[in-house]
């Protein structure tokens, strides 16, 4: 137990990093891993707290 | 959008067509505002109303929409050029950024962070009634659920959630009439038992790699066994044991791209979407969007890592209550998909228990056919229909996109396994 060493599971099988290797592949890099909007961010959320739509062309 | 190329849309000015942005706040979350774009048919407003979900986990549905059925695409120099078998030529379709943290959609509460099918599922069920409750035009149209890869999780728990919704008459009724997954996950157990023999089979790995990697599958196949389709701790072992199978595969295959095994990857790239970010960041479609200084998130690691427990549950044991209720399901997967195949697909479609599984075993299968030419082979009975598609990998609508606008009407339109959809276009046309 105390050889970790040898245990079987590769790093590559971790979700993290599968995560990151199926975001590189399709060449993308977001800016955040997330988006859940910090205490900072409450700005953003003025005015969201009814239906928002628009219709674009 | 600003920027649209409308040359090529034959008659029709940009003005005519109905396209929507925004959020929607979802009712039992924290403080969840899922994003969705909504384009109305370019056939007909009584066309179906379509609702696609790109897998992942994790990345957002804008993907599907630019690279694969959506009305455009995304030119080098950031102009929309139309997509001639956009799937809005014959529905009215709803791309969503889902689940919470993706895209668009975003929360200022992490508890909104989903890491199951019922939490994904409650947040969508969630969006469309504020979706027709906004939209009551469009409440009586036909519905289907659609999508691709991860989302053959989501699909199942989703179409369940709105029939069960249905059925205890909460909220707004949705007609819901079918759904579709695509290259998807849905039964882990058969799926990654599959890989090796397709592996085999398309001459990516040896014989001796084949007996040597199956050895992992009997601790896979317990795992999951364990897993079930509401297991933790053991859905979560299952996922690291489970995917060293499919780790093996890839070692020995070299830089084959796993969606698409007629291609390579180029160092560490596969496909260039980076025009989706370039695009979606900039300022002009930001202000058209209405998304202020929301960051787009086209791919959440986060998401992602979230849904860890989720990998591996059994998404299938919900679907035939909703088949013997005449809901329909189409499966289809391009056939050199390796991540999804079509034989892991095939097999689970195949090894379903309901009520007409005798009779579709035994079913014949038909060319599926498009101008003439076989684009597919295709097996069905009652709801439930199962094609191959040629020459196409993971994404089938990129790959083969008139085949699967062909393939979207029929469906639809319940004419599967026959002709064109629209006969009488043709002729008119002729």
């Amino acid at each position: 137990p105390d050889d970790h060493h040898h245990l079987p599971l590769p790093r590559s099988t971790f979700p993290s990093v599968q995560a990151g290797k199926l975001i590189r592949e399709l060449n993308l890099f977001p800016a955040k891993d997330v988006n859940v909007l910090r205490d900072g961010d409450a700005g953003l959320l003025d005015g969201r707290n009814r239906i928002v739509e628009k219709r674009f062309r | 959008f600003p920027n649209v190329v409308d040359d090529e849309f034959g008659g029709v000015s940009v003005e005519d067509l109905g396209h929507h942005a925004g959020y929607y706040k979802i009712a039992n979350s924290h403080a969840a505002r899922m994003f969705y774009f909504f384009f109305e048919s370019r056939n007909s407003k009584k066309d179906p109303v379509v609702i696609w979900l790109t897998g992942g986990p994790g990345c957002s549905s804008e993907l599907a929409m630019f690279y694969e059925n959506g009305p455009f695409t995304i030119a080098d120099n950031m102009s929309l050029v139309w997509n001639p078998y956009g799937w809005d030529k014959a529905s009215n379709l709803l791309y969503v950024d889902q689940p919470i943290g993706t895209g668009f959609s975003f929360s200022s509460d992490i508890r909104d962070i989903r890491h199951n099918e019922q939490g994904v599922s409650n947040d969508l069920y969630d969006f469309l009634q504020a979706f027709f409750s906004e939209h009551p035009e469009f409440v009586n149209n036909e519905f289907y659920i659609t999508g691709e890869s991860y989302a053959g999780h989501y699909i199942p728990a989703f179409a369940a959630r709105v029939h069960q919704g249905n059925k205890a008459k909460e909220g707004i009724h949705i007609n819901l009439k079918g759904f579709a997954i695509g290259n998807g996950l849905t039964d882990p157990a058969i799926q990654y038992g599959a890989y090796t023999d397709y592996a085999l089979d398309m001459g990516l790995i040896k014989q001796s790699d084949y007996n040597r990697i199956n050895k992992v599958l009997p601790v896979c196949e317990m795992a999951i066994k364990l897993c079930g389709t509401d297991g933790t701790v053991s859905c979560m072992a299952s996922y690291f044991v489970c995917n060293s199978i499919f780790s093996s595969i890839m070692s020995r295959a070299g830089d084959i791209n796993y969606y698409d095994i007629r291609k390579k990857c180029e160092g560490s790239l596969c496909y260039d979407f980076s025009n989706l970010e370039k695009f979606l960041n900039l300022k002009s479609v930001r202000d058209s969007l209405g998304v202020g200084d929301i960051s787009f998130v086209s791919c959440s690691p986060t998401v992602y890592q979230a849904m860890l427990m989720d990998w591996m549950r059994n998404l299938e044991a919900g679907i035939p209550a909703l088949l013997e209720d005449g809901i329909k399901l189409l499966v289809y997967a391009g056939e050199y998909d390796l991540i999804c195949n079509w034989l892991g697909n095939s097999r689970w479609v195949h090894a379903m228990e309901w009520s007409g599984q005798k009779d579709f075993v035994a079913s014949s299968e038909v060319p599926f056919e498009v101008d003439g030419s076989e684009a597919g082979v295709l097996r069905s009975h009652g709801p439930l229909a199962f094609l191959k598609v040629n020459n196409a990998g993971h994404m089938v609508p990129m790959d083969q996109p008139k085949a699967s606008l062909e393939m979207l009407k029929r469906w639809t339109h319940g004419k599967l396994s026959e002709g064109t959809a629209y006969p009488e276009k043709l002729v008119s046309e002729m």
